[in-house]
C-alpha cells in the first residue's frame, strides 16, 4: 500500500 | 505595537484567498523583519510559510515580536470587503485581543475600519531544514494550476517525475490514466512563460492531488511557480510576491510501504 506521513516526519518541531 | 500600511491592498486579499481553505486558524508573526505565517492543515500533512518583508510595506513599526491569533475565514471576509485598489492599514497590540484592518480607497473618499477578535492558538512551529533539491522546476504558475485541476478529474494522487526528458505529472483513477509532460522551454515572448528545468539528478515523487490544487489557489499572486523536489522529502511548491517574500508550500510525499 501507499501511506501518507505528515509533515512532521520530515520537520522537526522547534 | 504593529502598524504596517499596505498600498497594494489586493495583495494580501490574494494572500489570504491562498491559504484559507488550506488553514483554519493560525498566528501571524510580527517582527522588525516583517509579517509572516507557519502553519499545517488540520491533517499535517502540509505546511505553508508566509513572508511578507517589512520594507515592502509603505510603512512598518513593529516595536517588539509578538504572534496575533486569528480565524483566516473571519480575516477573509473582512479582507473581501476591501476594495482591490484599497491601501489596507493593519494595527494590532501585543497582548490585544482585536486587530483593526483600515481600508481606504485611492481618491480618499472612503474609509472602512473593521475590528476583528484574535485568538489564542497553541501552535507549533517546524524547523525547515535547508536541502539540496534533486530538480527545480519553474513553470508558469497558470499552466501548474491547469495541469492539477485536470488530472485531479482523473486520479487522487500525482507522480511527478523529473528525468532530462522534462517534467512529467501522471495519475491513474478508475476512469484510466494520464501523463502530461512539459519539457524545457526558453524560447518564449516573456520570461515568466519559460519552462526551466534544473536537474541534478532524477527524482520522482507521488502526492496527494487535493493538497496541490489547493497550493494553486496563490497563482494570482504570481505568474511563476517554482517546485523543487527530492528523493523522500517534502515537495516545495513556492510563489514569489513581488517586492514582498513569498509563499511556499511543503507537502510530504506519499510513501510505499
Amino acid at each position: 500500500g501507499i501511506n501518507q506521513p505528515t509533515i512532521t516526519k520530515f520537520f522537526a518541531k522547534l | 505595537m504593529l502598524e504596517l500600511r499596505l498600498v497594494q491592498g489586493s495583495l494580501l486579499k490574494k494572500v489570504l484567498e491562498s491559504i484559507k481553505d488550506l488553514v483554519n486558524d493560525a498566528n501571524f508573526d510580527c517582527s522588525a523583519t516583517g509579517f509572516s505565517l507557519q502553519a499545517m492543515d488540520s491533517s499535517h500533512v502540509a505546511l505553508v510559510s508566509l513572508l511578507l518583508r517589512s520594507e515592502g510595506f509603505e510603512h512598518y513599526r513593529c516595536d517588539k515580536n509578538f504572534s496575533m491569533g486569528m480565524n483566516l475565514g473571519n480575516m477573509s471576509k473582512m479582507l473581501k470587503c476591501a476594495g482591490n485598489d484599497d491601501i489596507i492599514t493593519i494595527k494590532g497590540d501585543d497582548g490585544g485581543d482585536t486587530i483593526t484592518f483600515m481600508f481606504e480607497s485611492p481618491s480618499q473618499d472612503k474609509i472602512a475600519d473593521f475590528e476583528m477578535k484574535l485568538m489564542d492558538i497553541d501552535s507549533e512551529h517546524l524547523g525547515i531544514p535547508e536541502a539540496e533539491y534533486h530538480a527545480i522546476v519553474r513553470m508558469p504558475s497558470a499552466e501548474f494550476a491547469r495541469i492539477c485541476k485536470d488530472l485531479s478529474s482523473i486520479g487522487d494522487t500525482v507522480i511527478i517525475s523529473v528525468t532530462k526528458e522534462g517534467v512529467k505529472f501522471s495519475t491513474k483513477g478508475d476512469i484510466g490514466t494520464a501523463n502530461i509532460v512539459c519539457r524545457q522551454n526558453t524560447t518564449v515572448d516573456k520570461p515568466e512563460e519559460a519552462t526551466i528545468i534544473e536537474m541534478q539528478e532524477p527524482v520522482s515523487l507521488t502526492f496527494a492531488l487535493r493538497y496541490m490544487n489547493s497550493f494553486t489557489k496563490a497563482s494570482p499572486l504570481s505568474n511563476t511557480v517554482t517546485i523543487s523536489l527530492s528523493s523522500e522529502l517534502p515537495v516545495v511548491v513556492e510563489y514569489k510576491i513581488a517586492e514582498m517574500g513569498y509563499i511556499r508550500y511543503y507537502l510530504a510525499p506519499k510513501i510505499e510501504d
